[in-house]
């Protein structure tokens, strides 16, 4: 379908993308997550798209098995050419283990 | 007015009321977390009430200035009091310090 491809075009294009909503505390902490990691990801809020929201949020649902907010897509080796190309470093330990920790 | 009332009610006739949303992470763990220490709220799920929940959730800010979900109400000598006569315990300090750090 059309939202699919668009999907998989933003996650391929982006190291980081959020799918989120604005007036969800898990998406806020996801988000200053990654505020703090120096980090800035593209972040998509679900519910300020009118009715493509919730069929955005169905599509991630159909690609990932992921029916909830935030749903958080990591293009590892693109965030690190990304980072290498800005002159950014980034503890790659701390970022795993933080992201465990936020998703449980 | 009318709903003003019926919330001024619920909270003084139960020791604990939480409003909360089904879907919402920051509710469960309120919720999970009052269950842990074996005190039984009353749950009013602002997001299963059809349109009363978002009217409910306006009174709510109008009485507390809360406009937010989960929303606590505890009564705490009520509270006392129904758990003594169930012989129930309740380490106070604990709940209490449990709270202020979940509502942050
Ligand atoms: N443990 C999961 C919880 C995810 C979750 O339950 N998210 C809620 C919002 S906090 C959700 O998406 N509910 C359904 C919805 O909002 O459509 C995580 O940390 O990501
Ligand atoms: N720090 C506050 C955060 C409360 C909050 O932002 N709640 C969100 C849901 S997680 C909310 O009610 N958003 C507006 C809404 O859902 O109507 C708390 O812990 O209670
Ligand atoms: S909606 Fe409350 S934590 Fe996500």
């Amino acid at each position: 379908s059309r939202l699919e491809e668009t999907v998989k075009t933003t996650v391929s294009e982006n190291p980081v993308v959020v799918y989120s909503k604005t007036w969800c505390s898990y998406s806020s902490e996801v988000k200053s997550l990654f505020k703090k990691l120096g980090v800035e990801p593209l972040v998509i809020e679900l519910d300020q798209m009118g009715p493509q929201g919730p069929q955005l949020q169905k599509v991630l649902e159909r690609l990932t098995g992921q029916h909830t907010v935030p749903n958080v897509f990591i293009g590892l080796l693109f965030l690190l050419c990304s980072l290498t190309s800005h002159n950014t470093r980034l503890d790659l330990g701390l970022l795993i283990g933080a992201l465990n920790g936020s998703s449980r």
